[in-house]
């Protein structure tokens, strides 16, 4: 009998000016993510059934890029994709350009499950959704207020962004500083918070 | 983008990797956590899930190549983990997890942070995000 291990991740490149609080925010929730997959292995849970259920759980909080509180395509909409993998036996399923799934990774462990491939996107997979029977909501469920300001941002920088949030407050206070040359992520550092 | 990898009691591993992509990307743009062995992978050696700048993910094929190191080079998790996040990237930016079929766990990143936790049954856990 071996031993169980389990890691989380809510992405990579972090805005190095994150206020104090969302850092806290987000160690809560990796936090909680981790109990929840610690206390189903514990009652002996697949790892398969673990990662679809603890990465439902990331999806659903609007924190981190995924899911509810998903990064803006340039139209401003949410289009969300996923995928799982299943080591024993390599099974896998994924999914690109969903818009109206609520939990995208459950929709391609449908497709590891359920489907004779691998892989379904945009209207092949919303389709496939509804015959499963997933959860659908309206493409507003997705988006949050950080994220509309973070796209007017990079629209403003004409840049597109990867994983990180600038902060929403202190970013008024913080433009009058010297126009630096130094960019972070396509954007001006003069936008960040000072510390 | 959000992932979590497993190893349970029986030695199997998994991994499952969920984002909403790059903001103001175009639409229509598909990144690297939706390609098997780019952005997740699991296999009967480890199971890996990567976070970052896609395109450099997808070239570098960089969860296959945690497991083919291991397979190939003999390298244990950690080194895997280590070579790849160093040789694999180019100038691209990212971050990674893995767990390995033996219960290990491990992580690596190039870039300034990356939001992570992870636990092991011996009582080992921490949760950070930056160095």
């Amino acid at each position: 009998m071996g031993r169980w291990a389990i890691a989380v991740h809510g992405g990579a490149g972090v805005d190095p000016n994150l206020p104090l609080e969302r850092q806290e925010e987000a160690k809560q929730l990796l936090t909680r993510c981790l109990n929840l997959g610690i206390s189903a292995l514990r009652s002996n849970l697949p790892a398969i059934d673990v990662v679809e259920k603890v990465v439902r759980e990331l999806e659903t909080d609007p924190l981190f890029n995924s899911g509810r509180g998903s990064a803006l395509t340039e139209k401003g909409t949410v289009e969300m994709e996923a995928s799982i993998m299943d080591g024993p036996k390599r099974r896998c399923g994924a999914v690109s350009g969903l818009t109206t799934v609520k939990n995208p990774i459950s929709l391609a462990r449908l497709v590891m499950d359920k489907s004779p491939h691998s892989y379904l996107a945009f209207s092949g997979a919303e389709q496939f959704a509804r015959q499963q029977g997933v959860e659908v909501v309206d493409n507003e469920y997705f988006i949050t207020p950080d994220n509309v300001g973070m796209l007017k941002l990079a629209k403003e920088a004409n840049t597109i962004l990867f994983d990180y949030r600038i902060p929403t407050n202190g970013y008024e206070t913080c433009g009058s500083g010297v126009e630096s040359p130094l960019q972070m992520n396509g954007l001006p550092i003069s936008v960040y918070a000072p510390e | 983008t959000v992932g979590c990898v497993v190893v349970d009691r029986e030695g199997r591993c998994a991994a499952a990797t969920s984002t909403g992509g790059l903001m103001n990307k175009m639409t229509g743009r598909i990144g690297d956590s939706p390609l098997i062995g780019a952005g997740t992978y699991a296999c009967d050696v480890c199971g890996v899930s990567c976070t970052g700048e896609g395109e450099a993910i997808i070239r570098g094929t960089l969860a296959r190549e945690v497991a083919a190191v291991m397979e190939y080079k003999g390298l244990g998790l950690q080194r895997a983990v280590d070579f790849v996040i160093k040789n694999r990237l180019d100038e691209g930016k990212a971050g990674l997890i893995a767990v390995s079929k033996s219960g290990e766990v491990a992580y690596g990143f190039n870039c300034n942070g990356m939001f992570r936790g992870c636990a092991t049954e011996d009582g080992f856990m921490e949760v950070g995000i930056w160095e």
